[in-house]
């Protein structure tokens, strides 16, 4: 575990309990993407089928417990408690466009053919694009509150320290993970137009809006 | 090496 690992982790918390405190404080989750929420529920979901088969540390136990929980509130938030303010018109991207070519790869390129493995490998590639929905609907409405803001930084900052992690990693353990590596870049990747406009706007105190 | 056993990342 070094510094940069333990940095994504604890990043990675902190936008999932953004995004929890701003639909409970506001009582209203207008602006999330439901689709992507899904989404990052499946990926913890067949990612983490280890968490009683497989033990690694405490930490390890505590932090998937932690994930998976608030993945799942955050899908019980917008679909059922706070449903009436969720904007399901502007959240209109097609999953299929995304679900379709992630399993496709996920059975084309894995470690081995065992459905652990092949579940692993899917949540990783998943994971990878399961931010789209969301941006695309800030794309589509043009606007996000400043709390979304936050949350969509620290959810692309866990990512890029990771890549910083695997840096590490490689260079003091000679440890490498090509899919995790590949997917991580392409995730990284997808934030780079969002951390351009969260530091040339929102930390200058404006509001995202997207002319 | 592939890192069946150790997927000590979340």
């Amino acid at each position: 575990m070094n510094v940069f690992r333990i940095l994504g982790d604890l990043s990675h918390l902190l936008a999932m309990f953004l995004l929890l405190v701003k639909i409970w404080r506001s009582k209203s989750c207008a602006g999330i993407s439901g689709k992507s929420q899904i989404l990052f529920a499946l990926v913890f979901t067949t990612r983490y089928l280890d968490l009683f088969s497989n033990f690694i540390s405490i930490y390890n136990t505590v932090m998937k417990v932690v994930f998976l929980l608030c993945a799942y509130v955050t899908v019980y938030m917008i679909y059922w408690k706070f449903r009436k303010t969720f904007d399901i018109e502007n959240d209109t991207f097609r999953l299929e466009f995304l679900l379709v070519p992630v399993i496709g790869l996920s059975f084309l390129v894995n470690y081995s053919y065992t459905p652990t493995e092949v579940l692993w490998t899917f949540s990783i590639y998943l994971e990878s694009v399961a931010i789209l929905p969301q941006l695309f609907m800030i794309s589509k409405t043009g606007e996000a509150e400043t709390i979304t803001t936050h949350y969509l930084f620290f959810l692309g900052l866990y990512r890029a320290l990771y890549l910083a992690n695997w840096i590490w990693r490689y260079q003091t353990e000679n440890f490498y993970d090509q899919i995790s590596v590949v997917s991580g870049v392409v995730q990284t990747i997808f934030y780079c137009d969002f951390f351009y406009l969260y530091v040339t706007k929102v930390l200058k105190g404006k509001k995202l809006s997207l002319p | 090496e592939a890192r069946f056993d150790q997927k000590d990342e979340l």
